[in-house]
C-alpha cells in the first residue's frame, strides 16, 4: 500500500 | 508534481549547476564556503537514504543521485584537487558548522515525524538544510566583493526552497490530508535567512553594481 507519509518531494 | 516545485527542483539545479560553473571555469573557489557544501553533502546523504529502497519515480530517482554526486564532487574539488584547493580560504571559513550538525541532530530527536531511522535522518536533513548556507552567507560578509556566478549561486540556492514554500501551499489547498510542518516550517526559516542577501542582490541588480553585503 502506498505510505500516506512518502516522501515524495525532494 | 506542480509547477512550483518543479520550478523549484529546477533553480535547484540552477545553482549547481552555477557553482559547478565557477569552479569548473575558475579553477577557484574564492568567496565558496567548503563548510556549506560539506553540509549540503550531509543533507543530500540524509534525507536520501531510501534512494535504493523507496522508488517514487525516474525523476526523484535521477535527482537525488544527481543532487548528491554533485554534492560530493564539489566537496571533493574544495578538498582535493589541487588548482581549486589552493583557493579555499580555510581563515575566512571559520563558522563551527559543526555545531549546526549536532544542533540539527538534537532537534530531530525531539522533533519528528515517526520514531524510525529513516524518519530521524530525514527531519535531521530538514534542520541542517535550513541553516546550511550560514557559513557562505558568513564567508560573504567578510570577503567583501562577491563574484557574479557565486552570487548567482547564493541566490538560486535561496530562491529554490522559497518556490517549495508556493508547493506546499498549493498542495495544502489542493490535496486534502497535505501536511508537510516539519519541511514547512523549517522551509521557512530556510528562506528568511536569505533575507538580507536577497534585498543586497536586488539592489545591485537594480544600480547594475558590484555585490556588497555589509560587514
Amino acid at each position: 500500500h502506498r505510505d500516506r507519509y512518502r516522501k515524495d518531494e525532494l | 508534481m506542480n509547477i512550483f516545485r518543479l520550478a523549484g527542483d529546477m533553480t535547484h539545479l540552477l545553482s549547481i549547476l552555477v557553482l559547478l560553473l565557477k569552479i569548473y571555469a575558475t579553477k577557484s573557489c574564492s568567496g565558496v564556503s567548503r563548510k556549506t557544501q560539506e553540509l549540503y553533502a550531509i543533507v543530500f546523504l540524509a534525507r536520501y537514504l531510501d534512494l535504493f529502497t523507496d522508488f517514487i519515480s525516474v525523476y526523484n530517482t535521477f535527482m537525488k543521485i544527481v543532487f548528491i554526486a554533485s554534492s560530493l564532487a564539489i566537496v571533493w574539488c574544495i578538498r582535493v584537487h589541487p588548482m581549486v584547493k589552493r583557493s579555499y580560504d580555510k581563515d575566512l571559513d571559520t563558522f563551527r558548522h559543526y555545531l549546526l550538525v549536532a544542533a540539527s541532530f538534537l532537534l530531530a530527536l525531539f522533533l519528528h515525524e515517526k520514531f524510525t531511522f529513516l524518519e530521524i535522518f530525514w527531519a535531521f536533513s530538514i534542520y541542517l538544510e535550513a541553516v546550511a548556507i550560514l557559513p557562505q552567507l558568513v564567508l560573504l560578509q567578510r570577503s567583501g566583493n562577491v563574484d557574479n556566478l557565486t552570487g548567482q549561486y547564493v541566490f538560486f540556492l535561496g530562491a529554490y526552497r522559497g518556490l517549495y514554500i508556493l508547493n506546499w501551499i498549493y498542495r495544502y489547498l489542493t490535496e486534502p490530508r497535505f501536511t508537510r510542518w516539519i519541511a514547512c516550517v523549517s522551509g521557512v526559516v530556510q528562506t528568511a535567512l536569505y533575507a538580507d542577501f536577497f534585498y543586497y542582490y536586488f539592489i545591485s541588480w537594480k544600480n547594475n553594481s558590484k555585490l556588497k553585503l555589509p560587514a
